[in-house]
Formats: C-alpha cells, structure tokens, sequence
C-alpha cells in the first residue's frame, strides 16, 4: 500500500488541489484511501468540510502520542473522520504550526509521522499527504513517512527555481533517513495555453525531469477552486469540469503505472 | 522612515510580486528604499537577477552576526546590494530555512531581525521585507520588527480560511513583542472579474477588513509573472502594463495616505 507525499515549498502550486482530488478519485476507484492533512493551514481539512474542531483528535495530538512514547493513542486512525465510502481524513489543527517549537529538539522528531503511518499502513490501499509550503520539520516528517512524491508545479518562472531547493532535500532525506523515497510524478497545474510562459516552463520542466512528468496537463478551471466553498471535492461536485477530468487521468496513469510493476 | 511586511502564509497570493513591485516604484518616486527578502525560496532576490552567492553575506549571516551579539557585522546594509537608483535589496539564501533549527532556541531569537532593522532604518526612506509562506519563526521576526504589514489576498475560498489565523498572530506578536504593529493594507491580487468567486471573496473581504482593504486592485496580468525571468521588476520592463499601472496606483494610494498623517 503506497504512501505518497504531495510537496513543494512553493506557495499556491495546487499541492492541496492535487491531493484531495487525487485521494477522492482513488476512493472512487474503488481503494480505501487516507487523506492526512499536514499543513497547519488546513485546507485539505475544510475541502471536505471539516472544522478544525478541538474536540477531535487531529495530526499534532498523533504525532505528540507517538513523540511522548505513549501507547500511540490517538493513532491515525483515531484521528481520521470518514469523509466519504472508502475516504478518510486526518485533520490539521493550528498546533500543527507550533509542531517545531514543541518537538523541535525531541530524539527522532523527523521520523514521528512515519512511526504513526507505519502502524496503520496494512488499513488502507493508499496514503495520501498534503504538506505545507516549506522545507521545514513538517515537510521533512513527510518525506521521512512516504515511498513516493508527488511534485505540483505551476509553469511559472519561480517554480524553476524552487525545484534545486527541493530536490536537494529529498536527496538528503532519501540518503539519511528514507533510502526508498522517489519523485514519482511531476505533475503541471493550472496550466494555461495562452500563456507563453506556460510554453518555456514546460520546455524546462520536461528537460529537467525527463519520464517522471505526467502526461496529464492539470488546466486552469475555475471548477477547482471552487469546490473548497462547498466543502466537497471537484471531482464529487464538477465531475464533468475539465479539472475532474484531468484528476481523474492522472490517476488513471498512475493505477496503470503500478499495475505494470 | 516606516518599515513594512508583505506577509500572509497562505502560499502564492502574491507577496513576493507586491514586494518587488511596490518597493521599485517607491524607489522611483524619490525614496531610498531598502527591500529586505526574508524567504529561504529567494524569490525576491532573484527577482532582480541576483544569485544566491555564497560569497556575499545574506540575510542569513546578518541575522546570524545580531544572535551572536557580534559587533553587528554584517548590518542590513553591508549585505544590501544595489539594484537601482535608490534600491537596494538584502538578498535570501537557502540557510535561512534552517533559521529555526540553527537559532531556534537563542535568548531573543523572535527579534533579531528588528535589532538588525533599528541600527539601520535611519539610512532609509522606507525599508519593504517580503515573507515566507509560514508563521513560523521568519514570519514573527519580520511581525516584530515592522510598523505595519501589507496583506496581499488572492480572491479564493482558501484565503478567507488562512486570515483568522494570520491575525491571530498579529494580535500575540502586538502584545507581546511589538504594540505598533498594525495592518496598513489587504490589497487583493490576480483579481479577476470574469470569476464568479472572485466577487464573493470580496465582498467577505470588504466586511472582514472595512478601511484596509486598498481601493486598488492588482489585475491577473501575465507581465507581472514574466518579469522575474528577466531578472527586472515588471513596473520597470513593462510599465504600461496593467499590472504595473495598478502598483503605481498602490504606492500613490499609500503616499497620500501617509502625507496626512
Ligand atoms: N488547476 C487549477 N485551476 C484553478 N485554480 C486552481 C487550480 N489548482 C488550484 N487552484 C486554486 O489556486 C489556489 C492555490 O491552490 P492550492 O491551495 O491547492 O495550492 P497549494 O500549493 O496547496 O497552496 P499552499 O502552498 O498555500 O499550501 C487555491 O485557491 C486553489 O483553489
Ligand atoms: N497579479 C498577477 N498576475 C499574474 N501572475 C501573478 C500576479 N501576481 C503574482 N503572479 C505570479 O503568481 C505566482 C505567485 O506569486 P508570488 O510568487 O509573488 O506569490 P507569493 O505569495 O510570494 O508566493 P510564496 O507563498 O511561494 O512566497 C508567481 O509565479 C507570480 O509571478
Ligand atoms: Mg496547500
Ligand atoms: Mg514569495
């Protein structure tokens, strides 16, 4: 059962877009699928409607469980609210923003979201995880806990710049603490036609990556970013906009890509 | 000589292009301007085709130098570089995503910036300090050190969520670090009158905000997204430009605003 990490410290490139759709279409597919939200920001939570509510579990009282030695309650699946048939989701809370301060210099604080994936990875057919834009101790903890990413980019000249950042992270986490983490897909958002820059980036970016940028083109639909006001994924919402239909090619590529392994 | 943010750390509004943009036309207008680039990513710095050299001293090593009680060298200015009559940009570089790590627990450590900024804030009209996408320690030490902070808001569902807790945090670093602070303006950005969503963040934002909310809009305009490929500010390789032309009418907006005071 995979474990996949959508990350890019870039602000705005659509890694929340990404990772609701992607786990919504999976679901849909027929997988049990968990979505944990880890980005202190929250947006994947209120995709589906759900309130930061203090009175549940969220993914900082997970990894404070797990960080304390406690008897690793609540798990994540505790903290998981089923959100729809075969779907649930770890809501973030805004602790999760004090996450370094609290933990920061606590033994093994970069591996605490793998040790709480590890015990629930057999209940599920895939883990998704959405990360907040930057390299720090949450995004590393993601890197640490999953086999593969998935990289976001916006065909935008300051997407190119961040890739150099991003890859040398993941170099460092893959040779000290995650030897199985890969790139598994370049994924291109809110990608326009008309616009000439769109062109130039997409040149570099296919040169850059070579095979692991994804056939599918995510356009810019306005479908897309309006599914978050209801409370409700795209692709449940707009499932003929042409955002839902690109989401639901990708993982059609990727289900054929594993298929073949 | 007033010292403002452009801060939110909802990830791709546009604070890095108002920063960049707004400090150039300052420049233009007359005023020695210092533009400081607080995020790790560098975009700010490379909006002005400056490399991320290591042999020059960043933002990193002055930050560094005020932690270590040094003889404050390098200051703000011995790192600034000169990219235009009367601007100056003080450039990131990737060790700053390790701030936290590396100074995270140092006596102080939420105000080095404002010590940096107060030994040299005589030798400046204004001085503009562009943010990461995070609260995190960055983001408090540029909340400490400014008079006043510029929100940039793209009209999306996702960036009514992220204001309360930007606030929040507005409000803790107020009472406790710095009770000057205030929110000068909300300037909403990439605003597209075609998208029905648009219209509804707005007026959300309109209620939320009253007076701040600036009365100039930034247009999705794709001259501003290519300039820092070039290297230049858009207002100065494209000032017909509607988006330089709204930036223009920002920086009027808050001269005015700042001659009645
Ligand atoms: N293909 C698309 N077309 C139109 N709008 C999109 C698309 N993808 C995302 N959006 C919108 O663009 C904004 C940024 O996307 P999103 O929040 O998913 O990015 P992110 O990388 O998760 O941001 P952050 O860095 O803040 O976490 C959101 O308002 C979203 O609704
Ligand atoms: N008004 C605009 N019209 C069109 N494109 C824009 C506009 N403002 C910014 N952009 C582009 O949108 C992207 C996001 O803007 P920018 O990088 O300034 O946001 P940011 O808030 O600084 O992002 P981050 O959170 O990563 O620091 C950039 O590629 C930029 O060139
Ligand atoms: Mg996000
Ligand atoms: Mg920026």
């Amino acid at each position: 059962m995979p474990v996949w990490g959508v990350v890019n410290q870039k602000g705005g490139v659509g890694k929340t877009t990404t990772a609701v759709n992607f786990a919504a279409v999976m679901a849909k597919e027929g997988r049990k699928v968990l979505l944990i939200d880890a980005d202190p920001q929250g947006n994947a939570t209120t995709s589906f409607g759900l309130l930061r509510q203090r009175s549940r579990a969220s993914l900082f009282e997970v990894l404070t469980a797990v960080a304390e030695a406690e008897n690793g309650v609540p798990s994540l699946t505790d903290a998981a609210c089923v959100v729809a048939p075969g779907l649930s989701v770890v809501p973030a809370s805004m602790d999760l923003a004090g996450l370094e301060a609290a933990l920061g210099t606590a033994v093994g604080r970069e591996t605490f979201l793998r040790e709480a994936v590890d015990r629930v990875r057999d209940e599920f057919d895939w883990i998704v995880v959405d990360s907040p834009p930057s390299l720090g101790l949450l995004t590393v903890n993601v890197l640490a806990a999953c086999d593969a990413i998935v990289v976001p980019m916006q065909c935008e000249y300051f997407a190119l710049e961040g890739v150099a950042q991003l890859l040398r992270t993941v170099e460092i986490v893959k040779r000290r603490i995650n030897p199985n983490l890969r790139v598994a897909k370049v994924v291109l958002t809110m990608y326009d036609t008309r616009n000439r820059l769109t062109q130039q980036v997409e040149d570099e970016v296919l040169g850059f990556f070579q095979g692991t940028v994804s056939g599918v083109r995510i356009p810019r639909n306005v479908r897309l970013s309006e599914a978050p006001g209801h409370g409700r994924p795209a692709v449940e919402l707009f499932p003929s906009s042409k955002g839902s239909e690109a989401y639901r090619e990708l993982v059609k590529e990727v289900l054929e890509e594993c298929a073949v392994h």
